[in-house]
């Protein structure tokens, strides 16, 4: 497992943007990110969960700290069309990735980054993984902790 | 935007499986893949959104469908220690990817993805993406068209 990983990238000009209780009905993504796309606007991670209830669910995006509040007001300009809860946005966290080429299995990789990462009292509040990596966002403030921990967890050596 | 993305993947093998309201404090995220990379279970996908009230939020990842069964049992087993609400699985899911090296932003390829999902109304219950892709999970009834749908709106060709 430990020789899977090849590397830890880490990114704190992230800011995560949440649309809590949008209609889980088709056409409700689209309408999100088409005007982001017209602005320009860069979209780095998209997470969205199933609804529990089969009405609504939460959308999370991160975007460059520098467009945040261009994103909040485009948003929030369509409020009335996109019909969702609450626009939650946070611009203190940062985004943490275990790369791995080849990485078959998520499990392994992800229960040690994720062991790794509660050792140190670090809450994860987002994740998301690719074929070749697992990535979190969690609070800014524990960006050197956790990468710092991370390369001694998959002996990367120090930094 | 059209000349960005390269193709379009997709798999209906896998299974969705969703622990509803587990609990957001460090530590849970590692239990749950724990036991499961122990096992040798193959888990592809990992999504979880942030928790809105900061005590509970839920975490979907998927896997085999050959291995559903044993991984519901997994983590069944360990209900009390794992502390979640509700484990609910699905496998007549598929995964569908849009897939672009060099996409600098996820907003434009999104939006044609999830526009051109809506037209044929079909509902995104989970998304993901990765520096070259954009992932969702739809019911695997709709893979073939959405495949043909999305192989039509990048202008990749027929199938
Ligand atoms: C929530 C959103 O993803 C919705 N299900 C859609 O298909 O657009
Ligand atoms: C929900 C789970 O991700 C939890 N926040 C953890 O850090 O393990």
């Amino acid at each position: 497992e430990k020789e899977l990983v090849s590397g830890i990238a880490y990114s704190s000009d992230e800011a995560k943007v949440t649309l809590v209780k949008v209609l889980d009905k088709p056409g409700v993504a689209a309408a999100i990110f088409g005007p982001l796309a017209e602005a320009n606007i860069n979209v780095d991670m998209i997470v969205q969960n199933v609804s529990e209830d089969g009405k609504a669910t939460d959308l999370t995006f991160t975007v460059a700290q520098n467009d945040l509040e261009r994103t909040v007001a485009k948003i929030e300009e369509r409020h009335q069309d996109l019909g969702y809860g609450t626009l939650v946005h946070d611009s203190k966290v940062a985004k943490i990735s275990v790369i791995g080429v080849g990485m078959r299995s998520h499990a392994g990789v992800a229960q040690t980054m994720f062991q790794t990462l509660a050792e140190k009292g670090i809450n994860i509040q987002v994740i998301s993984t690719s074929e070749i990596k697992v990535s979190v966002l969690i609070e800014e403030q524990y960006t050197e902790l956790a990468v710092r921990a991370l390369h001694s967890a998959y002996a990367l050596g120090t930094l």
